[in-house]
């Protein structure tokens, strides 16, 4: 180290030792601690929200999977009673002509 | 188990940003 | 205000003033500062990462949506053409039982 940042150091040292400087530095600590503790306390509440949010779409979600799984249901099952009705008719028409 | 362990995170995560809400910071 | 509210007051000036007091309060509100900013950045981050599941669970929801109106409309179709392949189905029956 140089003498002059040996100087410089011992300068800094000698200031921090200094009542008004502890006082501002008590000053600056204490509204970095105000300031700092609003936005954890926004940050918490926003997350908050967010968390709630999301839990009310996965019930949306989760009641949308089980109309769409009724309505595939019943998709299969017309589907099936179609192909029988068809064979049906096929059926008649064929006793009808003979 | 994926349901459960969803929910217990939420769980969990909500715990923090409540106590983050909740905890006092100290001033002069 | 009493002799004994008084004389704390005293002692907490003159306490304030000493140098010791200060670094230690200094000391404290450091760490108390960390601290909360540590708890700010956790808090930011976790409610990024939900803020995204929440994301993708709409983008997800809105996938069913889609699915779900694609086989609603199926099934409203089916059900018309079963319609009328009934009544097709019952003037064969009549036109061959006559």
């Amino acid at each position: 180290m140089s003498v002059e940042e040996q100087g410089y150091l011992d300068a800094m040292l000698l200031q921090e030792a200094r009542p008004e400087w502890m006082r501002a530095e008590i000053e600056r600590l204490s509204r970095e601690l105000l300031e700092t503790t609003n936005e954890k306390i926004q940050a918490a509440e926003y997350g908050l929200v967010v968390l709630e949010e999301k839990q009310q779409l996965k019930q949306q979600y989760d009641d949308l999977e089980i109309d769409y799984e009724a309505v595939r249901r019943e998709l299969d099952l017309l589907k099936e009673a179609f192909g029988q009705a068809y064979t049906n008719h096929r059926k008649v028409a064929a006793d009808g002509e003979s | 188990p994926n349901i459960k362990a969803g929910a217990a995170s939420e769980g969990v995560l909500a715990n923090f940003f409540n106590s983050l809400l909740s905890k006092k910071t100290g001033s002069p």
